[in-house]
Formats: structure tokens, sequence, C-alpha cells
């Protein structure tokens, strides 16, 4: 990445300090020094992968830390996706409903 | 169609943004607001309709585990209606068959719900004149999103795997971000062009996105928007005909 001659993600010391402020920020706290590294860790790949989605973005969009930002992606995807719908056919009729109208 | 069309902008028809916060129901949350908008075009009356009665009702198991937009509207209908806010309020959990719907009084109801063509125009056609549509997208980007127009591609947002339901309110158009994408790959710098757009209203809080809403382009079937489109219809008793608000 640096051959692009940008820096893909801070440097370690201040990758510590974003990775500060996005604990003020966001409430993060963690139980012990392996989760923290463990977080951390996630914390510079994500904000790795939030700078190659700007580039990549064909729009206006804009990529950076966020309240998931010390999550994996299946983590993010688990707490907060509900369970993939490709290729559930619908089995509902698409006349259903009381023909009153305005009853309850 | 018009060129552009946002119904935040018309007051009484958009509820505020919802936080969904450890219980999956971004399901729940767009139907009740898909309902709420309904309600406030056709009626002029802005309810905001029980999120947690959806949940406890739900026939198909625990609401915070996921579910899906057609299963609310039957919940709905099922229900003749659905209780408010206010009397029965969102606690981010499910009592699965801890249904109480029937101990308050309705205030919303609707008569049917349909599943639009996956045609982005004929999308925001019926955006445009009838109201807002629920959409289920692949969410995948939205991790690092902070702000902007999501042009997503089909390698970085499977138009295939939905997995997060959404409320669409509105499109517009903006100017591309000049030579972006030239900075960063030395090529010539491109002629600024307008990006369709749609806003999408989602359920992570006002703190994420651009005060809870965020922008994705339009015209792609970016990140599978076209996959599922479904709305609630609620019919106007003749003798209560008035004239619709059309979307701003």
């Amino acid at each position: 990445d640096s051959r692009r001659g940008q820096d893909p993600s801070p440097q370690p010391l201040k990758l510590k300090e974003v990775f500060t402020l996005f604990q003020i920020q966001y409430n993060r706290s963690y139980s012990n020094p392996a989760e923290y590294a463990r977080r951390l860790d996630i914390f510079a790949r994500n904000l790795a992968q939030a700078q190659r989605l700007q580039e990549e973005d064909l729009g206006t969009a804009e990529f950076g830390v966020t309240p998931f930002s010390d999550l994996t992606e299946e983590e993010f995807g688990q707490l907060y996706g509900h369970q993939s719908v490709a290729g559930r056919a619908l089995n509902v009729d698409r006349k259903v409903g009381s023909d009153e109208w305005g009853q309850t | 169609v018009p060129s552009t069309c946002d119904w935040r902008k018309a007051a009484g028809i958009i509820s505020p943004v919802k936080n969904q916060e450890s219980c999956k129901c971004c399901w729940a949350i767009a139907a009740a607001g898909n309902i709420e908008s309904l309600w406030g075009i056709k009626f002029r009356k802005s309810v905001e309709v029980s999120v947690q009665e959806l949940l406890d009702c739900n026939r198909c198991g625990d609401g915070c585990k996921g579910g899906y937009i057609w299963d609310a509207f039957i919940t709905v209908l099922n229900n003749s209606g659905l209780a408010s806010e206010t009397d029965y309020p969102f606690r981010g959990n499910s009592r699965t068959h801890k249904c109480q719907a029937k101990k308050y009084r309705n205030v919303a109801w609707i008569q049917d719900f349909i599943m639009l063509p996956d045609c982005e125009q004929g999308i925001a056609r019926y955006l445009a004149t009838q109201g807002p549509i629920t959409v289920t997208i692949n969410m995948t980007l939205l991790q690092h999103y902070q702000k902007g127009v999501i042009k997503a591609t089909h390698t970085n947002c499977d138009p295939q795997r939905v997995d997060h339901s959404v409320l669409l309110v509105g499109f517009a158009k903006c100017k591309s971000v000049e030579g972006r994408r030239a900075a960063s790959s030395q090529s010539r710098p491109r002629p600024r062009h307008s990006i369709p757009y749609w806003i999408l209203k989602n359920s992570w809080g006002a703190n994420w996105g651009e005060e809870g809403y965020f922008r994705l382009h339009r015209g792609s079937n970016a990140c599978g928007i076209t996959k599922y489109p479904i709305t609630a219809r609620v019919h106007i008793p003749a003798k209560k005909q008035q004239q619709l608000v059309s979307c701003p």
C-alpha cells in the first residue's frame, strides 16, 4: 500500500491513539490485555479495509472509523444482519388481508 | 418520476431513527417505519407503532434472532393492526409467543402488502407517488461507512446475499468527487458527473452514518436493493379521500 504514496493506516503509536479515541467515543472496554490486543489488531485491519473500500468506491462514500470498527466482518454480520435471504422463495400469496376498509 | 424525492422533508411522515441495539430486529423496525410513513401520507396522522409487538407476536420464533419483512406484515394482518410504541414500547429483547397485542388499542393497520418488480425506475416511481418502501440489502459495506454515496461493485457487495432490511425514503443526484480515483491511481482526472442515489433509513441509531441514514448508488442494483422491495398497502375509505401528500 505505501507504494501508492499514501500511508494506508496510522503508525503503531498513532494507531493506539486512534484506538483509544475510538474506545472513548464508543464507550468500549476490554476484559483483559489479550482481548485488548486482539481488538486493536481487528481495529487496524478494519482501518486498512476502510481505506481499500474508499479507494475502490466509485461514488462519494467515505469509509473509516465507525461503532463497528473493533468487530470482525463475521461478528458484524452475526450481530447486525439477520439470516441471509438468498434463494428463499416467497411462499406468501400476494393478495392477503381483509377487504374491509379501515376496519381493525 | 420526479428528479428528486425525500420523504424526510414532509412533516410527520418519517419517524425518528431507531436503534436496534443487540436485537437483530431490522426487519421489524423497517416494517414499522413503512406503516408509519404510509399512515402519515394517507391519513396525515403521525403515528409510531410498536416494534416490540412485531417481535413478541412474530409467528416465526425469536424476532431478535432475525426475521423477514413479510412475516412482520403478516403479524400486522393477523393482529388487525398494531399498538402504539408508547403503549407497547421497544425493549430490545423478544418474549416469543408472549404477545400482548390484545391489551392495547390498535393505532394503525394495513390491508395488504406487495412486493414490487425489481426495476429501480419503477421503485422510484412508487416511492415518489405512494411512499417509502422496505428493501433488504447486503450490509457488508456499512460496517465501515461514514457518509456519502456508496457506489458498490458486485464484487465488494454481492447483490445476491442480502441480510439487512432498511427503509427506502428518497432519491436524488449529487456531483461526483473529482479525481478521487485519479489521485490514487495516477490516471487522468475524470470529468465531474452526477451520481444518482437512494436515501435509506437504517436502524443503528442517529449517531451512525448520515444522522442514521445512508446513501446507495441508484441504477446498478447496488448491494441487491431490488431483490425484495416490499411495502404494506393502506387504503383510504372513500369518504375520507383527501389531497395526498406528494414526495418533497
